[in-house]
């Protein structure tokens, strides 16, 4: 699933 | 974070800096493309918008910022300090062509419709071919400075250590992300003819040079 949190990669 | 991403966000941090070690150490930008500086400038500002509303980490804060701020510094140099070394007769490619289907593509593929998630597709899909001016000039001159591929080669390290990061985060996390996932996939792909003549010939001691 995508990450609900936002994205974490740059 | 896993050691894929860590290798791979070092080594973008290392293609910068052999960039800008580049342009001081030659005193010069000649052949490289003030076009992909611009849309490497464009994709870090639209995608980064998330600094003012949402904390990750204060490892992901500080390359954040270093990225925004090295991208615009780049283009300082070379529209400003080295403007006579920089050539634009040879730097012709349309970025008209990667800008329009490129804002389709964040209309057509995004996880939300807000403001913020459209300009972070768009950043992902205009940084899958931001390349393109650059490699479109190296084939259009047939030649490069060593120091330029070796830029070229970090950037291109970079994207291909994504792809076992998203592997790794498949398996370890069951995270899948099939927008940045497919994308990256295409970014890597166009480095692969580059990574051919630096693997055979530049990391061979001799000159990075196109057959006629």
């Amino acid at each position: 699933a995508h990450d609900e949190h936002g994205h974490d990669e740059l | 974070m896993n050691i894929f991403r860590l290798l791979g966000d070092l080594s973008h941090l290392a293609s910068i800096l052999i960039l800008l070690q580049k342009i001081q150490s030659t005193r010069s930008c000649r052949g490289i493309s003030f076009k992909t500086q611009a849309l490497y400038a464009t994709v870090f500002i639209t995608r980064y918008l998330d600094l003012f509303y949402d904390w990750v980490s204060l490892y992901n804060f500080v390359m954040k910022i270093f990225f925004i701020a090295s991208s615009c510094y780049v283009l300082y140099l070379m529209k400003y300090k080295y403007r006579p070394t920089h050539d634009p007769s040879i730097d012709t490619f349309r970025v008209e062509y990667l800008l329009g289907p490129c804002a389709v593509l964040a209309l057509l593929f995004h996880y939300r419709f807000t403001l913020p998630e459209l300009l972070w597709s768009f950043s992902i899909f205009l940084e899958s071919v931001a390349i393109l001016p650059q490699l479109f000039m190296l084939q259009r001159t047939g030649e490069a400075e060593t120091i330029t591929t070796h830029y070229l080669a970090a950037l291109g390290a970079y994207r291909a250590l994504y792809i076992p990061n998203w592997i790794y985060r498949w398996f370890t996390e069951d995270m899948v992300d099939p927008i940045a996932v497919t994308a990256g996939i295409v970014q890597t792909a166009l480095y692969l003819d580059f990574f051919y003549v630096y693997f055979t010939k530049v990391l061979q001691g001799q000159k990075f040079e196109l057959p006629a």
